[in-house]
């Protein structure tokens, strides 16, 4: 028996929107400590990595290890009808073939339960190497998100390069080229307006804005982006979720031909 | 121009 609910069902309702368009579908691996999906988009250029921890449902429970083949469009279409102060309740049985999610409004009354069918979802988990990155920048999201919109008009392509001194987002096109420029300004007034920069060694990566731009749906999960980078390696995405967990993208690289 | 890469070139299938 696995039954987990979210007195905030609003950021459940947000995770679906930061992973259904990069994945059609993913299983979610529920044990003791809590619930995460590992899945990589149908290219393998780009792979979610989602953790919630078991703390930050109550209650939680999960009498055995289980896989949840979920179709992510559909569960993101149920989702919808869940009310943004309504708790949301996982739940599946231990043979079922199906999951039922109970929505309820924060008065308690009004309770909507809605089952969906499972998948069988052949899986390749990944082993992400443990990496100590070059550079870690941290800057706020909706910032990152801008970045990478308006980057999108010029190139389908972004060079960043790290320094010191700053970050610097580079697209170039058919059009002409674009350039924006961050400094480091640790010390503002809130933290989570803050840019900040810690650098072993330089970098310069480009990456595909299109799969940048699948990531930015997260936003709303997190009013700060980490992004961690090493030369020729894969980029980290990393937008928290709340205290409970994180959503990790990882990016490959673009590598001149 | 550049070639995107796939993400298995950097991590293995466990």
């Amino acid at each position: 028996m696995f039954e987990a609910r979210l007195a905030q069902g609003t950021l459940l309702k947000k995770v679906l929107e930061a992973i259904k368009d990069l994945l059609n579908e993913a299983t979610w691996d529920c044990n003791e400590n809590g619930m995460s999906l590992q899945a990589m988009d149908s290219s393998h250029v780009s792979l979610v990595s989602l953790t919630l921890n078991a703390e930050g449902f109550e209650p939680y429970r999960c009498d055995r290890n289980c896989s949840l083949g979920i179709n992510l469009a559909s569960m993101s279409k149920i989702f919808k009808c869940a009310s943004n102060e309504d708790s949301i309740t996982i739940k599946a049985g231990d043979e079922g073939d199906t999951i039922t999610y109970v929505f309820e409004s924060p008065n308690g009354d009004k309770v909507s339960d809605y089952e969906m069918k499972l998948m069988d979802i052949e899986t390749d988990h990944l082993g992400i190497p443990d990496t100590t990155y070059s550079c870690v920048v941290k800057l706020p999201a909706a910032e990152f998100q801008r970045i990478c919109r308006d980057l999108s008009q010029i190139g389908e392509s972004v060079t960043i390069c790290c320094t010191k001194d700053g970050v610097r987002f580079s697209a170039s096109g058919d059009l002409g080229s674009g350039n924006i420029k961050l400094a480091q300004n640790a010390n503002v007034d809130k933290e989570d307006e803050a840019v900040t920069i810690e650098m072993q060694e330089a970098c310069t990566l480009t990456f595909a804005l299109r799969y940048l731009n699948f990531f930015c749906k997260a936003t709303p999960l997190s009013p700060q982006v980490t992004l961690s980078m090493s030369n020729e390696v894969p980029l980290v995405v990393e937008y928290k979720i709340g205290e409970m967990g994180h959503v990790r993208y990882y990016l490959a690289p673009k590598i001149e031909d | 121009g550049t070639k995107q890469m796939s993400l298995t070139n950097f991590f293995k299938k466990k």
